[in-house]
């Protein structure tokens, strides 16, 4: 301001109008013991905006009539302090009115990676402007989701939460194979031992010190597959398929030539032998792992 | 799980082309180290530990 050589930096303060919901969901037996999350839907109802208000939104800002919609997860640590994880965000219009549904599978992912007692699913819920700055009224203000408890009492619009599961009773693998029984076609997915001889490996001769052979897996056989009915609702969903889902490292010992010396080392090959073996669907979301 | 595999995982780890061609010689009467023994035990177990918590 004070210098010629510096042009005038003007700063502008943006103000995010956001109006922001948090979502309480008590998840504890929702959830089937040994069952599979296929799916979770967050369904908000979106209520009509009263026609006066349309018709001056549309006089004071006819090119805006969007809102962004963007739901989080809520988590609060230990230590107190909150964490969240973005889970869905999109652009809604003023003009519409029902429920709109967010795919929220992720959110409870996370919420059954929290160590027990788990807290209850917190779901934030934010409306925005669609573009901040200057010019833009406030469309946002007039996107409201039923909240809990509407003033007719008969909870019509209340936040909904669908949860979708499959019984790995029947779509599940069965733990290890039975090793009296061959393995055929029908075999349900099961994990398969075997061992597998390193003393008997001409690359592996007086490099291989420890272990001589191991047991190792493979997961074999074949899984149910979904009905019609529900592939046509999933249709994200692939086959499902015997997969290795957890696998282990394999600790060795090995000899290391170094300036004519031999000595021995440790090393650890990681993802070599398979944990569990599971039926998983092609294309089905892979969680993403908890930060800590 | 094949050999193979075990094969191109060590030599991705031990940072080699092709596996070492050793003598009987380089490794005959070669003790391995309590302090060696003591890691690579500690490893097996953690592996197998968390094979436990896996079930």
């Amino acid at each position: 301001r004070f210098s010629q050589n510096l042009r005038e930096v003007a700063g502008r303060f943006l103000v995010s109008e956001t109006s922001t919901h948090l979502l309480v969901f008590g998840m504890e037996q929702r959830l089937p013991p040994n069952s599979e999350l296929v799916q979770a839907v967050l369904r908000l109802f979106q209520e009509p905006v009263p026609r006066t208000a349309l018709r001056r939104q549309k006089r004071l800002s006819p090119h805006s009539a969007r809102a962004r919609v963007t739901i989080e997860w809520l988590r609060f640590r230990d230590d107190g302090s909150n964490r969240t994880a973005l889970i869905d965000s999109r652009l809604v219009s003023i003009h519409e009115s029902g429920w709109k549904a967010f795919d929220v599978t992720e959110a409870v992912n996370f919420w059954q990676q929290l160590s027990r007692p788990r807290q209850p699913l917190l779901l934030q819920v934010s409306v925005q402007r669609e573009h901040l700055g200057p010019g833009t009224w406030s469309s946002h203000k007039l996107v409201r989701f039923a909240a809990q408890g509407t003033p007719d009492g008969k909870g019509q619009g209340e936040p909904q939460l669908e949860l979708h599961t499959l019984d790995l009773k029947d779509y599940g693998a069965q733990g290890n194979c039975d090793p009296e029984a061959p393995v055929t076609e029908g075999t349900r997915c099961c994990r398969q031992e075997m061992y597998l001889d390193l003393q008997g490996m001409k690359w592996a001769e007086n490099w291989i010190l420890e272990p001589p052979g191991f047991l190792t897996y493979e997961c074999v056989g074949s899984c149910l597959q979904l009905p019609e009915s529900l592939t046509s609702r999933w249709p994200f969903l692939g086959p499902r398929q015997c997969v290795a889902s957890e696998m282990t490292s394999l600790p060795m010992i090995v000899s290391v030539k170094e300036g004519g010396r031999t000595r021995p080392q440790v090393v650890s090959l990681p993802n070599m032998r398979v944990q569990t073996c599971s039926c998983a669907s092609d294309g089905a979301l892979i969680p993403r792992r908890l930060q800590p | 799980l094949t050999g193979e595999q075990i094969l191109g995982s060590l030599l991705q780890q031990l940072q080699l082309d092709q596996p070492p061609v050793l003598d009987k010689a380089d490794v005959e009467g070669m003790v391995i180290p309590s302090h060696v023994r003591t890691q690579y035990v500690a490893l097996l177990q953690h592996s197998h530990a968390s094979r436990s918590r896996g079930k």
